[in-house]
């Protein structure tokens, strides 16, 4: 495993952890897009099939465990315990927009024709684009609070790093994974703006604010 | 060719 993919990982679940302690400790769910959230779950339950089939590492395991029981907890948390303080009226990006595509392309383009390369196929691609409710959301209001800039700098950072990964796996492994790259970099490009809005206002100690 | 000999990636 490189240094990169490990820096990833942790950007990842410090991602999730970050965002679970925000709603927790508010006991509020407003600014988060539950339906970005849901679709992570779906990411993570159709990525993860192979939990019990496919053995890698205990390491690897353990995180699948971990993304996945975070994510449900998230969507719980979001659509039952604090569901009124979820700002559903504001969370208006359509899912089938990027679910039904995800799954056409996951159809086409796969390692394998079987049940378990496909739904992988689709995880992967569901993942790069599952942030658009979220980055809707932020726009449309116009602001995100600190914890969930923070949130979407740590998640955004988690696929940049995954990048860095593969460029040291190509040149040192010869491994080369078209998919988890195309989309990698499609899901870190959508961060873009993100990012920039980021380092421009959070960083100097502002609340993010999108102008129009 | 490559990606398909299992992820091992998360």
């Amino acid at each position: 495993m490189t240094l990169f993919r490990l820096a990833g990982d942790l950007s990842h679940v410090l991602a999730i952890l970050l965002l679970l302690y925000k709603i927790w400790t508010t006991k509020s769910a407003a600014g988060i897009s539950g339906k970005t959230q849901l679709m992570f779950c779906m990411v993570y339950v159709t990525r993860y099939l192979d939990l019990f089939t496919s053995f890698i590492s205990v390491y690897n395991s353990t995180m699948k465990v971990l993304f996945i029981s975070a994510s449900v907890a998230t969507v719980y948390l979001i659509y039952f315990k604090f569901k009124a303080t979820y700002d559903g009226n504001h969370d208006t990006f359509r899912m089938e927009f990027v679910i039904v595509p995800a799954l056409i392309l996951a159809l086409i383009w796969n390692y394998a024709f079987t049940f378990f390369e496909i739904s992988w196929a689709f995880s992967i691609f569901l993942e790069a684009v599952a942030i658009l409710p979220q980055l809707f959301m932020v726009t449309k209001t116009g602001e995100a609070e600190n914890i969930t800039s923070h949130y979407l700098f740590a998640l955004g950072s988690y696929r940049a790093l995954y990048i860095l990964n593969w460029i040291d796996r190509y040149y040192f492994e010869g491994h080369w994974d078209p998919i988890a790259v195309t989309a990698g970099i499609v899901q870190t490009v959508l961060y873009g703006d993100f990012f920039y809005l980021y380092f421009t206002r959070v960083i100097k100690g502002r609340k993010l604010q999108v102008l129009p | 060719e490559g990606g398909n000999e299992g992820h091992d990636e998360l």
